[in-house]
């Protein structure tokens, strides 16, 4: 099993630690992070690092592909610019192997979800945000996720979701939807509903294990309580872990490789 | 009384909140704010309430200057632009009038104070900071806080603390400084080390007050506890309130008028 994850948004907005939460690894245990001399510069590096985990017996490859530095120059013009080229030469890479002659298993590395990270200014989006999904949502699944959800009560979640969504609605931006057959059980049908009506995901993430009442629980520790990253009444952390790892992993490649693969590869051989 | 504060940073850092909270008005109540699309314009609008407060008895004719579009942009380079020139006229006009053969008692419209608002993002200031504050800080007392600091944990406030003073110093940037007098009493020598210590002050602000046990309390409320915006074990909002208003407000104003409007009034005397 293999699965490309890309995970975009400013710096601090947790990323890092999202990502290791989700899979319980500390892939960003070395990370250097750019000072702000470095991220004048304005060049959005995208790297990749593999790791391979281990889900309820089941081996993955994961790939998390890393996009440090973007939106956090002075001047953010074309910072998806890199992004969108990543993307394509994937797309590019794994075409010129289905037209090989000699067609061997390829690997499937192109990327099957992109986690959009929003930052949780309780306004809506910004200019920044809108101008990157207009221009990848025909290239990768994009699931948004609101970043550091904690500083958001849960009624700023409500209100703030449906700002984003409507936003999201007004500039026909087309987000990875968590969709059902007429002919699915009907808890598949109440589950996709609850995961839709959850985006964007309002996360919490943590590389810190506290000890509560004798149980080990990931979380953050303030003054005033404590959030639970596991808790789903403190965030959709859960709901998010679910469906990439569980539930939704086979449709994010499926659609990934039906739908947007195939209108780039259609558009490449019509030339 | 008068005294002129200029609040800037991006949007969503809870500025408005936090004035609001810290004068008891409601100066943004019927605020609007720009939407994404106004926001791609590109223009920091300079804009300045005043209002009629009371503190203790003693009337204070308190203006903010607000700043929305800063920082917002995908391009955001030259966004301190007309920022730069606000102050620059507040000064011209002061110097105007004290150049006027009949001089008449004038109204001090200087910009006395600019809180400038930092991302809680954990990892430092980011360019635009550092653009902004170099072309301030020979021309406004800076007081930088962190906004929304309730999106850090007590450790993260330490350390980011320490990250944020330690690239103020290494780009040389001069912020307000919370002096004393070799002759000042005990007391106040602790009080300003004390400041000292806070910068950057890690604020929280709210509209919304809370009952707690019998006691109304300004505040946020989440579901792993409550944050009080007058505790001082949650956040500075009360240290950066008696500065402004009680302790240091003529500080504030004589910094400006002796050594900032100083140094702008040589410039403009000598061509
Ligand atoms: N409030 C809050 N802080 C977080 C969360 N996740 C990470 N942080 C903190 O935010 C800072 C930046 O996190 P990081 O994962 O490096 O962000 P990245 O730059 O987006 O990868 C660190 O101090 C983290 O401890 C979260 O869910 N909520
Ligand atoms: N977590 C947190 N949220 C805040 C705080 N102050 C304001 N907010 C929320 O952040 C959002 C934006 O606040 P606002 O004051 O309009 O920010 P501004 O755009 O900087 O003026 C609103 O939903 C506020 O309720 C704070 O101290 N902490």
């Amino acid at each position: 099993f293999e699965f490309t994850l890309m995970v975009v948004g400013e710096s601090g907005l947790g990323k890092s630690t999202l990502v290791n939460s989700l899979f319980l690894t500390d892939l960003y245990n070395e990370r250097e992070y750019p000072s702000a001399a470095e991220r004048i510069e304005k060049t959005v590096k995208v790297s990749s690092t593999s790791v391979e985990i281990e889900e309820k017996g089941v081996r993955l490859r994961l790939t998390i592909v890393d996009t440090p530095g973007f939106g956090d120059a002075v001047n953010n013009q074309d910072s998806w610019a890199s992004i969108v080229t990543f993307i394509d030469e994937r797309f590019e890479e794994f075409l010129n192997d289905e037209l090989r002659v000699n067609r061997t298993k390829t690997n499937d590395n192109r990327v099957h979800c992109c986690l959009y990270f929003i930052a949780p200014n309780g306004h809506g989006l910004k200019p920044l945000d809108i101008e990157f999904m207009k221009r990848l949502h025909k290239k990768v699944n994009i699931i948004p996720v609101i970043g550091k959800a904690d500083t958001l009560t849960a009624d700023e979640i409500k209100s703030f979701r449906r700002q984003i969504l409507s936003q999201i609605a007004e500039n026909d931006i087309s987000i990875y939807q968590f969709a059902t057959d007429s002919d699915d059980e009907e808890d598949a049908i109440r589950e996709a509903q609850s995961l839709q009506a959850s985006v964007p995901f309002a996360v919490v993430g943590s590389n810190t294990v506290l000890e509560i009442g004798g149980k080990k629980v990931r979380g953050r520790m303030y003054p005033w309580g404590i959030v639970e990253v596991e808790n789903e009444d403190h965030c959709d952390f859960t709901k998010l872990r679910n469906l990439l790892i569980r539930t939704h992993m086979q449709d994010l490649k499926d659609n990934t490789n039906d739908v947007l693969y195939e209108s780039y590869r259609a558009f490449k051989l019509t030339g």
